[in-house]
């Protein structure tokens, strides 16, 4: 009973910032998430551990190098978008 | 086990 669609979600910022960490795995394509915080941003969002991030603001990052998602993330302010599909799908 | 193939983590 999972989900494997891709889904939009729409995380604003808290006083500890997104609720997530986002992780690279050497040599393997992709970022995924992980340390969803209960009940924090992310989780209320609808981001899921082990999600793989597909989009940024409607931008596709999965070619991008870790360091500029991870600044396109912190440039984005009090809320970003990001469009996840869970690790299966993937 | 993927946590020790982990190369990069940060928090947002």
């Amino acid at each position: 009973n999972v989900n494997h669609k891709p889904r939009v979600c729409k995380v604003v910022k808290g006083p500890n910032g997104f609720g997530f960490s986002l992780n690279m795995v050497k040599n393997k394509p992709g970022l995924f998430i992980n340390e969803v915080q209960k009940h924090g941003p992310a989780d209320v969002a609808g981001v899921e551990n082990n999600d793989i991030l597909v989009e940024v603001n409607g931008v596709n990052v999965t070619n991008e190098p870790y360091d500029d998602v991870v600044a396109r993330i912190r440039e984005s302010g009090d809320k970003v978008t990001l469009l996840v599909c869970s690790k299966d799908a993937y | 086990n993927m946590i020790s193939l982990v190369t990069q983590k940060t928090k947002l």
